[in-house]
């Protein structure tokens, strides 16, 4: 998956990825 | 992490030396959120363990459009518990080292 990136005035820098599927909670 | 809807995990491994941490969040129950979530996937950042503040990093994520300002608290609980997760074991190493 394609990641994104964000960075805030502050400075940090924030990653945003697809959370991968086996980390989701089952239903 | 249950209470929260959020789930905070380590995005790499704790060596128990570095200050600085990288670490992931990501949405697991959007149902316990008072707002809308930004629809997006996990949020990966870098935390210092000793300098930083995890309702900083809160504000930051409302800021940046990730989470609306009514779950700042709740996004804010979910990294300070991981961080006081963090903390503990690294203790828990020292001593066993010693």
């Amino acid at each position: 998956g394609s990641a994104t990136q964000v960075v805030h005035s502050a400075g940090r820098r924030f990653i945003v990825s697809p959370v991968p599927e086996s980390r989701l909670r089952e239903p | 992490a249950e209470e929260t809807g959020l789930r905070v995990e380590l995005a790499e491994e704790d060596d128990g030396s570095k200050d600085s941490i990288a670490m992931r969040l990501w949405v697991e129950d959007p149902k316990k959120l008072k707002g809308k979530p930004k629809d997006n996937g996990a949020i990966e950042f870098s935390f210092d363990l000793n300098k930083e503040n995890p309702d900083d990093v809160a504000q930051e994520m409302v800021d940046s459009g990730f989470f609306q300002e009514c779950d700042s608290k709740t996004v804010a609980k979910s990294i300070r518990d991981r961080v006081a997760l963090i903390k503990w074991r690294r203790e828990r190493c020292q001593q066993v080292n010693v």
